[in-house]
């Protein structure tokens, strides 16, 4: 796949920081 | 199989938060076929969100922008304003990790006007700020400057420091 080559981007990390604990749950 | 559709997002979902993302989107696309099959929309729709978000982490971001596009598509249908508006932040920032800035600052914007009709100051704040970015990746420094600016403001407004 494609490297995380923008890590720089600080909303961006932000985002995905959050996203690792974001399920939609049943 | 109805009850084997929830167990399966509900493993696809514990798979994702042990960081296991293929085996994550093994049990999320069986949830996504068993939704299909009851026209269960909704569930249909948490599992492309899902789906979406593993791919994040895969790496894929192409995959993920598809996903999270019917994701989107859904929410609209079922009228779901906050899900909408996720999914525009979603696309934004799945379109920066693309290098496609022109792409993710559409989708920035359209997140920035729900936002806007939610009165959803964080949402609103967070917007700003990636179209803030989005617009000095592109070269265009006096419009990043203007969505600084907005972001400072709603920063200050809802006591956001950081």
């Amino acid at each position: 796949g494609q490297r995380l080559h923008l890590m720089q981007v600080d909303s961006v990390q932000r985002w995905m920081e959050d996203l690792k604990l974001m399920t939609e749950c049943e | 199989r109805a009850a084997q559709g929830r167990a399966y997002g509900n493993l696809g979902n514990t798979h994702y938060l042990l960081g296991n993302f293929t085996e994550a989107t093994t049990f999320h696309k069986e949830r996504l076929a068993i939704a299909k099959e009851f026209g269960d929309k909704a569930a249909e729709r948490r599992a492309y969100s899902n789906l979406g978000n593993a791919h994040i982490f895969l790496g894929r971001f192409d995959v993920a922008a598809e996903y999270y596009k019917k994701t989107l598509q859904l929410s609209r249908q079922l009228r779901d304003q906050a899900v909408e508006a996720q999914a525009c932040y979603s696309l934004g920032n799945t379109y920066t990790l693309l290098q496609d800035y022109e792409r993710a600052a559409e989708y920035h914007l359209r997140h920035l006007v729900i936002a806007q009709e939610l009165a959803d100051r964080v949402g609103e704040g967070r917007a700003c700020w990636s179209l803030g970015n989005a617009y000095v990746s592109m070269g265009s420094p006096a419009q990043a400057l203007t969505f600084a600016k907005k972001h400072l403001q709603i920063s200050q407004e809802i006591g956001d420091r950081n």
